[in-house]
């Protein structure tokens, strides 16, 4: 099973595999997470 | 018996080359019978032709031979029957061997189970579909973070460009088949297809409910919320949404992140007063695709604090969602079953998508009583919808929609918490 989330944020750093969690600091989403990464219920995807 | 197969002779054969002919003539000529007929049907469903669909169409995705063979089985019904064999109760001391070999094999973390003894667990069904202990899940404290909605592997995620999702490099889908026609469509109290509304459970706020910022309001489900803590972070003050930085990169793209915001009826004249922030501040649309494994805990929980408006149910196929199948089947997500769930929260427009898969068909909403997925009457409604809109010479939409509006007039939707469990996967 799976989940899509689709959601509108302010812009932000654009997501780069590479850099993980070192997106700039310009006030809009910013992701969390790097992909393949396991997640649980309640840790942050991101934040604005 | 006995006798009669050891003493009967047997005698074989050469088989006439001419009957070997004559077979692969008629196979050819049923072949070309078929692909006349299929084109029949697709002219019938765009308006042309005078005969009738009797069904929606098989879909028959491209791939490679895995996946073939794949879309020729009756995944829905054997996701089916999947579901009933594991409703069968299993044996009392069979039990905790049984779920422990389980947790063994997919990596089941037993110390989170809510439930000690599992024996209280009567089949499997009711064990994959088990509680946490209260406080093993803690939210991120962040009130500006979007959380994850379940246990799970992060599979894909970015940002939204041209309406396109990518489901893996170089392979995208668009956001239309995805949540399906995403054109204004204010929603309306009825519903839109066969299937009937909302819980009807839900308490109704009246027009004469006046509220300030910092009020407790809307007594929705017997929840009170304040603005601040529904929309999880700082009310802006007089009502005004506070000033972001602007990205001055981003304005080459501002035409088509408009056509974007466009079509998701999201134009700034058309936002609702409680999603003022996104109208001054320049947005983007982001995705994020999280995998649950099958010894996952399977409820989903809300990321946000957000107001649920409808739901669109897709009563697709069954496909595996597995990571290889995701890698090797493009558009997956826009094939199988799901319940489109759409909304706002703070930022603008938001939208939750919980997809089955042939193991775990079944996506049950905690606040949506009426909805059934992976159900034989809910494939013949649609079957019977997509007929009916062929007769009427226009495209099937693909999904059966109802809104939320009843649960809160004030509100125009179903107000979740963040964290809040709103539903889960159950087997079959």
């Amino acid at each position: 099973s799976t989940i899509v989330l689709v959601f509108e944020a302010p812009k932000g750093q654009r997501p780069s595999f590479d850099e993980g969690f070192k997106g700039e600091r310009n006030g809009g989403w910013r992701w969390n997470v790097k992909q393949g990464m396991k997640v649980k219920v309640g840790e942050a995807l991101g934040f604005v | 018996l006995n006798s009669a197969l050891k003493n009967t002779k047997i005698e074989w054969k050469p088989i006439p080359v001419a009957l070997g002919v004559g077979f692969l003539g008629l196979y050819q000529f049923y072949r070309i019978q078929r692909r006349e007929q299929h084109t029949q049907s697709n002219g019938n469903e765009s308006g042309e032709g005078n005969g009738r669909p009797e069904k929606r169409e098989r879909i028959r995705p491209s791939g490679p031979w895995q996946v073939q063979i794949m879309s020729t089985l009756p995944l829905k019904a054997l996701s089916r029957l999947w579901g009933r064999f594991n409703e069968l109760e299993i044996p009392y001391y069979l039990r905790v061997p049984g779920f422990k070999l389980y947790s063994f094999i997919f990596g089941v973390n037993l110390s989170e189970v809510s439930e000690p003894d599992l024996h209280v667990y009567p089949n499997l069904a009711s064990f994959f579909y088990r509680t946490l202990k209260p406080g093993v899940r803690p939210l991120d404290p962040n009130p500006n973070a979007i959380l994850s909605p379940a246990d799970g592997k992060i599979i894909q995620f970015g940002i939204i460009e041209h309406g396109e999702v990518e489901q893996v490099k170089g392979v995208t889908y668009s956001l239309d088949a995805l949540l399906g026609s995403v054109r204004p469509k204010k929603p309306t109290p009825s519903i839109t297809s066969s299937e009937s509304s909302t819980d009807s459970t839900h308490a109704k706020v009246g027009d004469e409910d006046i509220i300030r910022a910092d009020e407790e309001f809307a007594k929705v489900n017997g929840i009170s919320y304040t603005l601040p803590n529904l929309f999880s972070g700082p009310w802006p003050k007089d009502g005004q949404p506070a000033e972001m930085p602007t990205d001055q990169s981003t304005s080459s793209t501002a035409s088509s992140e408009a056509e974007v915001r466009a079509d998701l009826a999201l134009s700034d004249a058309s936002r609702p007063w409680w999603a003022p922030a996104s109208t001054k501040t320049p947005t983007a649309l982001y995705y994020c695709v999280i995998y649950l494994a099958p010894g996952d805990y399977h409820r989903f929980h809300s990321p946000v604090s957000w107001v649920v408006e409808s739901r669109r149910h897709f009563a697709g196929e069954l496909f595996s969602v597995s990571p290889y199948l995701q890698r090797t089947l493009p558009g997956l997500f826009t094939l199988n079953e799901r319940v489109v769930l759409l909304g706002r929260w703070r930022w603008g427009f938001f939208s939750y998508t919980p997809v089955g898969a042939t193991n775990v068909g079944s996506i049950k909403i905690n606040f949506d009583r009426e909805l059934r997925t992976n159900s034989l009457t809910t494939d013949t409604a649609a079957d019977r919808a997509a007929v009916e809109a062929a007769a009427r010479g226009e495209p099937y939409s693909g999904f059966a929609e109802a809104t939320y509006e009843g649960a809160s007039r004030l509100l125009g939707g179903h107000a979740l918490k963040r964290g809040e469990e709103m539903g889960g996967f159950q087997l079959g």
